[in-house]
């Protein structure tokens, strides 16, 4: 309404509180003193707030990283919420960065905190965009990769959500896979 | 009850709060 102050607005709550985290590669230091939480927030006001007040996906510096995760699960295998899980992911030519990569991190950040997943929204950990030199990376990460039914459900609206063509397809794998092969060998669990 | 939003929901607040 005309006159009244944006303070007096009252804000859109959303299902879940939500943390931004920062990796930043130095060779220096272990892997976990180069990730830093940046700010946590649960309304729809303070996720845009944020969100403009942070650099575009795209201008990141290759080797840093964005995760979003729900409050209380860390952005790492090893984190209780996400050892038996897995990753949706969407890995990007070198040339989409600049026509793709922000516009997939956007729709990324939106289907986690619009719990875009229906009844199974509540499988999703977080999301984690890798930013490379040799392609950009995008992964959606869920709590139970033996989970068919949720994973797979997700994986379908995520595809539709990127606007991604039925001649792309995207895998999931476990990250108990991961972490045991090398990049290029992890198998797809599931693929849609 | 479960608070979802879809995306044009949330883009509708994008620019309205980008300056708080």
């Amino acid at each position: 309404p005309k006159g009244l102050g944006l303070e007096m607005v009252e804000k859109h709550p959303l299902q879940n509180r939500w943390a931004l985290w920062f990796f930043k590669n130095d060779k220096s230091k272990t892997w976990q003193a180069n990730l830093h939480l940046i700010t946590k927030f649960d309304t729809v006001e303070d996720f845009w707030g944020l969100y403009h007040h942070i650099q575009p996906a795209s201008k990141l510096t290759p080797g840093c990283d964005y995760c979003l995760f729900k409050d209380g699960i860390e952005p790492m295998w090893e984190d209780d919420q996400n050892k038996r899980g897995g990753r949706w992911l969407v890995t990007l030519a070198k040339q989409q960065r600049h026509t793709d990569l922000d516009h997939f991190w956007l729709e990324t950040l939106l289907c986690l905190i619009g719990e875009s997943f229906e009844q199974f929204s509540g499988d999703v950990c977080g999301a984690v965009l890798n930013v490379r030199a040799k392609g950009d990376k995008i992964a959606v990460w869920t709590c139970e990769a033996d989970n068919r039914d949720g994973v797979t459900h997700i994986g379908r609206v995520y595809k539709e959500r990127l606007g991604l063509t039925q001649k792309v397809t995207i895998g999931y794998q476990a990250h108990t896979d991961t972490a045991s092969k090398s990049h290029n060998l992890t198998k797809n669990k599931f693929v849609v | 009850e479960k608070k979802r939003y879809d995306r044009e929901f949330l883009l509708g607040f994008q620019f309205i709060f980008a300056s708080m």
